[in-house]
């Protein structure tokens, strides 16, 4: 796994064709509602539990 | 570990099962089924194989030419997960009416049945004592089917789990999952877009697996040169900022296939089964 491959597959994830600049006064107001946040933990714990079989 | 060839003997539908029953007068009768079933009690990998005298034969079954003795051999080859205790049965008709077109004497029609996993205890080991032919018994006939069980204890040709944090990774390591941290706060593109996480413990598999002997890939043509691959992978749960509408809102994103959960060896995409489950 490098850096580049995880670009790679966040772009694809998300449908776009570049790496998105976003505006840095956007960045500092931001703030991640709780329920985000709660289905970042869930997928997180998710992840930890399934396995996937590869190759 | 074990090999044992049982006789047998072919009987079409339409003759009485009794032995000294010669064959020649129902060769051409009409189709033969030929199902080979066994009770797989064992897990692992099972194989068969149905080899006869003839043409050789690709894998997309008997050519329509009629087959020559000792030009070479027919091949049909079933590789079945077998992850549980069941009836596995394989229609071999297609090898067993190629053999009777065969011009007599005839050699023997040879059924190879193959169970590889690892840890295969002495419940595979033994399976032979569970195998029997009608004919068993009877005195060996020319040209009697056999049938080939073979099993194959690869314990020592897996992975080793993790590797030794203190042990360097040398040529001679066994595969085993190493782990390798990936910062995504050193990556310069991941800066102002990726939230969470900062970074994660994606791991690696390291090391050589151990290859069969020699006299091994003899046996089982069909092994190639194991590689310590990524054989369990789980997803990577990202929170990134996303531009919608003019304005940045934060989102959640799993990528599959990010993190290595378990490293095995391998032969040509083919996993070494894992352990029964209790």
């Amino acid at each position: 796994m490098t850096g580049e491959q995880l670009l790679g597959s966040l772009l694809r994830q998300l449908q776009l064709s570049e790496v998105p600049v976003p505006d840095r006064v956007d960045m500092e107001e931001l703030v991640i509602p709780a329920q985000v946040r709660a289905q970042y933990v869930a997928l997180l714990r998710r992840s930890h539990g399934d396995r996937s079989r590869g190759k | 570990r074990f090999s044992h060839s049982f006789r047998g003997e072919a009987l079409p539908p339409c003759c009485p099962r009794s032995h000294g029953q010669g064959q020649a007068g129902c060769a051409h009768s009409g189709g033969v089924k030929g199902p080979l079933a066994f009770w797989d009690s064992v897990g692992g990998c099972v194989r068969a194989t149905v080899q006869g005298a003839g043409a050789e034969r690709g894998p997309r079954g008997p050519s329509q030419s009629p087959p020559s003795r000792g030009a070479g051999s027919l091949s049909c080859l079933r590789l079945v997960s077998a992850h549980e205790s069941g009836w596995k049965v394989f229609d071999v008709t297609e090898a067993v009416n190629f053999w009777q077109q065969l011009s007599q004497p005839r050699p023997p029609l040879l059924l190879q049945v193959s169970v590889q996993r690892e840890h295969l205890g002495p419940l595979a080991s033994g399976a032979h004592r569970l195998v029997r032919f009608a004919s068993q018994g009877a005195p060996a006939g020319l040209g009697e089917p056999q049938l080939e069980l073979h099993t194959l204890d690869l314990r020592d040709y897996g992975a080793q789990g993790d590797c030794d944090p203190e042990a360097p990774v040398t040529e001679g390591t066994r595969c085993c999952r190493q782990e390798m941290y990936i910062d995504l706060q050193g990556m310069k593109w991941a800066e102002n877009w990726v939230l969470e996480p900062p970074g994660f413990l994606a791991y690696e598999c390291v090391g050589t697996c151990q290859q069969p002997p020699e006299a091994l890939a003899i046996k089982w043509p069909f092994l190639g040169p194991r590689q310590c691959i990524a054989s369990e992978t789980a997803s990577l749960p990202m929170i990134v900022s996303i531009k919608e509408g003019g304005r940045t809102r934060p989102q959640v994103v799993s990528l599959p296939n990010m993190r290595v959960q378990k490293c095995s060896c391998a032969s040509d995409g083919a996993l070494v089964p894992r352990r029964l489950q209790p």
